[in-house]
């Protein structure tokens, strides 16, 4: 899936997700990148969220509204993802998937799951001062 | 350096981060910016995890999901399981600019789009026939199926219903981790 997170100079938040799903699915089988609050969730009050990774597990979780909720509550990008990651780790020690986050000031973070063969999470940002997209990655919980 | 505006990707996909940040430059909106972004990823089907020709289910056939959302509005438009379209953020898009709902799925999605002037194409590549033929190939392994007969860690379907065999036990979300398999 690629998720994303838009801010635009005046702090406007847009978020989206595409994807084309896990392969070998049983058809009519849909993950979590379409569902709102999964997939991804947006509020430029605060900032925005999308996630990545097995949609099937973490669709429960609507882990990009509370990432986003945890932004409400005061938590920095970076916390924000990591919690919405250790929330779902509780019922499913090891599961494959990330979380980006961003608030409406510009900072951002990431956060991620390790499960075997994946244990860092690498993920792509543009911003000012830059003249082509960065790559940067976090090392999985 | 001035923090915003700001654009972030999962994964390495810089092409699109690439395309939403000259949304962005050509005065487009928040939400232009993520269409824009990811309609690039579905053009370069970026690590076979996004766009036509990837992820095939049990039939062989690629189904695309999407959603975009806008921050101000907390307009949303969503589509899934879409069938015979490429341009799937597109038609999220359409969703929140031309109905009062916000989440589309299936065959009649697909019409939707078609109605709203979105090409039907076929989303099958050699790259997902051969994809799916090596799966057959393998007895259908890895597939989704539990509590069914024949064996699911054995062989293909079609399936039939069977009791479940873990009654008693305490379910658990726990499963194997397919880093191939992922949304």
């Amino acid at each position: 899936t690629i998720g994303m997170i838009v801010v635009d100079g005046n702090g406007n938040v847009a978020t989206g997700t595409s994807t084309n799903g896990a392969s070998h699915k049983i058809p009519g089988r849909v993950g979590d990148s379409p569902m709102i609050g999964a997939g991804s969730y947006a509020d430029s009050s605060v900032g925005g969220a999308a996630a990545t990774g097995d949609g099937d597990t973490m669709m429960r979780f609507l882990p990009s509204y509370q990432a986003v909720e945890n932004m409400r509550m005061g938590a920095d990008p970076t916390m924000a993802c990591q919690k919405a990651i250790a929330r779902i780790q509780k019922h499913v020690p090891i599961f494959f998937g990330a979380i980006i986050c961003a608030n409406k000031t510009g900072s951002y973070g990431a956060a991620c799951s390790k499960a075997p063969g994946f244990t860092q999470f690498h993920y792509s940002i543009y911003k000012p001062g830059l003249s082509q997209p960065l790559e940067e990655m976090v090392d999985c919980l | 350096q001035p923090p915003l505006p700001l654009v972030v990707t999962t994964w390495p996909f810089h092409s699109a981060t690439q395309a939403a940040w000259k949304a962005l430059a050509a005065r487009g909106s928040a939400l232009d910016a993520v269409e824009t972004g990811c309609a690039q990823c579905e053009t370069d089907q970026c690590d076979g995890s996004v766009g036509y020709g990837g992820s095939p289910d049990e039939s062989g056939e690629t189904t695309l999901d999407a959603m975009i959302m806008n921050g101000n509005t907390m307009e949303v438009g969503a589509v899934a399981s879409l069938r015979r379209i490429k341009n799937a953020i597109g038609v999220a898009r359409a969703v929140m600019e031309h109905t009062k709902h916000t989440f589309l799925v299936g065959e009649s999605a697909s019409l939707f789009a078609e109605s709203m002037g979105f090409v039907c194409e076929d989303l099958t590549t050699n790259r997902s026939l051969s994809i799916y033929s090596k799966w057959l190939d393998q007895q259908c392994q890895p597939n989704f199926r539990k509590n069914v007969t024949p064996d699911p860690t054995k062989s293909c379907g079609p399936y039939k219903p069977v009791k479940s065999l873990s009654e008693g036990k305490k379910p658990t979300l726990q499963k194997q981790v397919d880093l191939h398999s992922h949304d």
